[in-house]
């Protein structure tokens, strides 16, 4: 049973101006922190039931709350996943999908099956010489809708696309 | 080697090649060309001084100095370029990278910076700033919005309300940016879109600046009682912030339109959520 109350009771603490600025000693600001990803925890069981209820069918939903870091354990390991987007708003939207995942080639189709194009990119990981592959696609969701994308990583050994690297700045 | 470029059909963008910063943006609907260069710079936050004990901190913005420092004058760059994704890395730092990215169809450019730990043993406390600047003729005046909603018209060093004696030439001229800001000529118009709320300004004619991060040593003494330092995942180590900056380059008219459905779809962003298939349950609540 998921609910948006904590995250309702949450938002409200945090109109306080210490919240909204940053003018609070530091522990304060961490359990505002606590308290809203609370409320998006159990936010995450609301969306997935309104998902099953739309879908009509249940799924074992995953949010990957790091994507701005490059981090979804479930895209870097699965060799097979769907990728749900849901649009708030009221007109179609078009959108690029990036999701880190674990190989340089998959094969990505649209709700209708159609193969959608995607590339496979090398995200030079921060503060270390190794990078991680990151799959990019456009996908668009209908007015207060959404869309599945089907995902499959494909055999293929070799990186399918390596970005050119410019040289190097002059040192100097 | 030539200027990096990366376009799409609507937006070009020119990097220059000695230093591997933004140097131009183009508009290829409209035909416009506007240079502008842009990189970080970072304040040394004041711990007071003769004429005032007010020191930076958590409630109070106030540099040492009204010219902020470089973090560098050129970046190591890498161009990532395939038929989805044309992007620029930029690294400037150990501690400060962007990339500039264009996906077909886009009419802005997307930089996404990566700031921090931003380091203080040079016991400096420091206040980034991202700034844009260009040749556009400002006469002082740029914009910021309130909430998203209501664009407000700021002017350098005045108020309209009472007659400013500005004292803080820097911090006096900072205004809070829900969502946007913006500077023009009356024909051509620079708009960035923040992802979160920023402190902005325009400190010269053609300039732009936002506030992305800072880190500081001392407490302003109005009550919080501790220094903004953001620990981050351990004592001292100071917190990485990762966000975006959307830039439009638009016409007076054309602008509006513009920056508020981008902002839009920013703000309502569509939700990713990931499903392991074949588990799927047939489910028809009710």
């Amino acid at each position: 049973q998921g609910s948006s109350a904590r995250l309702r009771q949450a938002m409200a603490v945090a109109q306080h101006h210490d919240a909204v600025s940053g003018t609070s000693k530091q522990h304060v600001a961490n359990d505002y922190a606590r308290q809203l990803a609370a409320g998006w925890e159990e936010c995450q069981v609301l969306v997935s039931n309104a998902l099953a209820s739309l879908g009509s069918s249940k799924k074992d939903f995953v949010f990957c709350n790091q994507l701005n870091i490059s981090v979804c354990p479930l895209s870097q390991t699965a060799n097979h996943f769907q990728a749900i987007l849901y649009n708030p708003l009221a007109w179609t939207i078009t959108w690029t999908v990036r999701l880190p995942v674990g190989a340089w080639a998959y094969n990505v189709r649209d709700p209708s099956g159609q193969s959608v194009p995607s590339e496979v990119i090398d995200i030079p990981a921060k503060g270390s010489e190794n990078s991680h592959p990151e799959l990019i696609f456009p996908a668009s969701a209908p007015p207060l809708g959404f869309s599945i994308y089907s995902v499959t990583r494909l055999s293929v050994r070799t990186p399918q696309f390596r970005d050119c690297c410019s040289p190097p700045m002059a040192q100097s | 080697s030539g200027p990096l470029v990366i376009q799409n059909e609507h937006l070009r963008a020119i990097f220059d090649p000695n230093t591997g910063l933004l140097q131009e943006i183009e508009n290829l609907d409209l035909g416009l060309r506007l240079p502008v260069s842009q990189s970080f710079y970072w304040y040394n936050a004041s711990t007071g001084d003769i004429t005032h004990p007010q020191a930076s901190g958590a409630y109070i913005f106030r540099p040492d100095k009204t010219k902020p420092f470089p973090l560098r004058h050129w970046v190591n760059t890498r161009l990532v370029k395939n038929a989805l994704v044309q992007e620029v890395h930029q690294n400037f730092s150990a501690w400060c990278s962007q990339v500039v990215r264009l996906y077909p169809g886009q009419r802005h450019l997307e930089l996404e910076w990566t700031v921090g730990p931003v380091p203080i043993r040079d016991g400096f406390g420091k206040e980034i700033i991202s700034r844009f600047d260009s040749q556009l003729k400002t006469n002082g005046r740029f914009y910021t919005d309130s909430n998203g909603r209501e664009i407000l018209e700021r002017r350098r060093d005045y108020r309209p309300t009472w007659d400013l004696n500005q004292t803080e030439p820097v911090a006096g001229n900072y205004y809070p940016v829900s969502s946007r800001i913006y500077i023009t000529d009356g024909q051509v118009q620079l708009t960035v879109l923040t992802d979160r709320s920023q402190g902005g300004s325009s400190l010269r004619d053609g300039s732009l600046e936002l506030m992305v991060h800072r880190r500081l040593l001392m407490d302003d003494n109005r009550g919080v009682g501790e220094a903004l330092l953001e620990p981050g995942d351990g004592p001292g180590t100071g917190l990485v912030v990762r966000g975006r900056h959307l830039v439009l380059l638009d016409t007076v008219e054309t602008a509006a339109a513009g920056h508020r459905l981008q902002a839009q779809r920013e703000a309502l962003a569509p939700q990713l959520v990931l499903a392991s298939p074949g588990q799927d349950v047939p489910y028809s609540p009710g």
